[in-house]
């Protein structure tokens, strides 16, 4: 039988509810919502092929109505322009600050994942390849 | 009975949205 279910319901990772256990590089054990700036750096740090990246939030474009944002990144130091679409409740990593969200009502309703609202000039924590010789 | 259940455990770069810039050259 065909699948008519409604696609308009999507639903984020299941690592983003409070509670997840994440692992680090280095073996270590935390929780989603404990995680900070540096457990990052020193994972990417060990990590022989992904390296963190500055990602500057430049432009945030979403509406309740389509529970959508798309949302404009200037990426590490050539500052390429990335546009990622996003539900509003999608938390990214503010360096220095922590989860952030274009709707941390909807995050912490729908995760229980303390959140900040993301704002254009933040900072976030993104991956690249790290260059291979 | 009760069976213990296995704690899903992520890797941390799976938290981390892959933004890769495009090179220009």
């Amino acid at each position: 039988a065909p699948s008519s279910a409604p696609s308009s319901a999507p639903s984020l990772p299941p690592y983003f509810i409070k509670g997840s256990i994440i692992q680090l590089a280095d073996g270590e054990l935390k929780r989603v919502e404990d995680l900070k700036t540096e457990d990052f750096i020193q994972s990417a740090e060990i990590s022989s092929e992904l390296k963190i990246d500055s990602s500057t939030v430049e432009r945030i474009d979403g509406s309740h109505t389509s529970n959508f944002a798309i949302v404009q990144f200037s990426v590490g130091e050539h500052r390429a322009q990335v546009s990622v679409e996003v539900l509003l409740e999608y938390p990214f990593f503010v360096f220095g600050q922590g989860w952030s969200s274009c709707c941390p009502d909807r995050t912490t309703q729908l995760l229980e994942l303390p959140c900040t609202k993301l704002s254009v000039g933040d900072v976030c924590i993104s991956l690249t390849l790290k260059n291979l010789r | 009975n009760v069976e213990p259940r296995s704690v899903p455990v992520f890797p941390w770069h799976s938290l981390v949205p892959f933004l890769a810039p495009t090179q220009s050259d």
